[in-house]
């Protein structure tokens, strides 16, 4: 059969694969969880960009009827879609977890998620520990992290230290986390991360009726509309269970609460193309909010019993 | 193709549909 090549960039490797003309989303998706071992593989999904607008590989449609660069290799970034409500509840294999904690990790550094100093410093501590193992001062000598990105710069900005002072401060936390495993140091950055306010929010610029620039935010809860000038804490929420309804026409889209009494949401985003992201990520984020609340599937049942050994 | 300009998603129907 004829075949084209694709790359696949992960959050720490590189792939390339023969992809049929003919597959599917699902059939290019399933090859590369195959060959990273990966079975939790309703967080993730193929990204691409398309006219600086994120966009995400569709199962059942072809990879080639995608909106995507035709140009050899055609680029995805395999990369968690959807986050756990609870990280150390839900994400049970090593890889899993693995691949969380490098995407939260860069989207805090390049500060897409929001953190205050006392606790990058802390989660730099836990990085540390997951990379070089116990703290052994014989080894890891003055100036170890000197190459080490491990701060969002806002952080570094916001105080007068030198990266020396820096190192002593994120390396007396680190020397606390001994006999931590690899798995565990990352696990409790991403205990840590999950509590931040942006973590695992997709948000949108929107324009209420009154053509007020406003965010909306797709989260593991619900929707939330935010001031643009503070991503932290929205305005309005509505979690799942509170909704009747979404649905868009065009550039509008609609929230219709359970609650009668509770005005419909109405709003405009930039291009039908957003609005059809934001329906996708809530059905995405909605059918993993329902299973959470149903008991486990057999799949997961047998991953936890594996993992447990 | 032409584009599919409307979309819906019943949220309070899907949680309906899920065999309890």
């Amino acid at each position: 059969p004829k075949t084209f090549t694709v790359r696949i960039v992960t959050m720490d490797a590189e792939m390339e694969f023969n992809c049929e003309m003919k597959w599917k989303g699902k059939d290019l998706f399933d090859l590369v969880c195959r060959t990273l071992g990966l079975r939790e593989t309703w967080f993730f999904g193929l990204q691409y960009t398309i006219k600086d607008t994120v966009a995400w590989l569709k199962m059942d449609k072809k990879v080639l009827d995608h909106d995507v660069s035709k140009e050899e290799p055609v680029t995805f970034h395999f990369l968690a879609k959807f986050y756990p409500e609870n990280a150390e509840e839900e994400l049970v294999q090593e890889i899993t977890q693995h691949l969380f904690f490098l995407q939260v990790k860069k989207q805090i550094l390049d500060e897409k998620i929001y953190c205050p100093p006392e606790a990058s410093v802390l989660l730099a501590s836990y990085a540390v520990q997951a990379k070089y193992g116990d703290y052994d001062p014989s080894v890891h000598k003055r100036g170890f992290l000197a190459q080490e990105e491990l701060l969002p710069k806002r952080v570094i900005n916001l105080y007068q230290m030198t990266p020396e002072m820096w190192e002593e401060r994120i390396t007396a936390w680190y020397a606390e986390h001994r006999g931590r495993a690899r798995d565990e140091a990352e696990m409790e950055y991403l205990k840590i991360a999950q509590d931040l306010e942006m973590y695992g929010v997709n948000y949108f610029a929107i324009r209420n009726k009154k053509g007020t620039e406003l965010l909306l935010g797709v989260d593991a809860l619900g929707l939330h509309i935010y001031d643009p000038e503070n991503r932290l804490t929205p305005k309005i929420s509505f979690p799942w269970n509170e909704i009747r309804n979404i649905s868009y026409s065009d550039k509008e889209f609609t929230i219709k609460p359970l609650d009668k009494k509770i005005d419909v949401f109405k709003f405009n985003s930039s291009k039908l193309r957003v609005n059809k992201l934001i329906l996708q990520l809530c059905i995405g984020n909605h059918d993993l909010f329902m299973r959470r609340r149903k008991a486990d599937s057999l799949e997961v049942q047998q991953m936890k019993a594996q993992a447990r050994e | 193709l032409r584009q599919q300009r409307m979309g819906t998603y019943g949220v309070r129907a899907a949680w309906r549909r899920l065999p309890q």
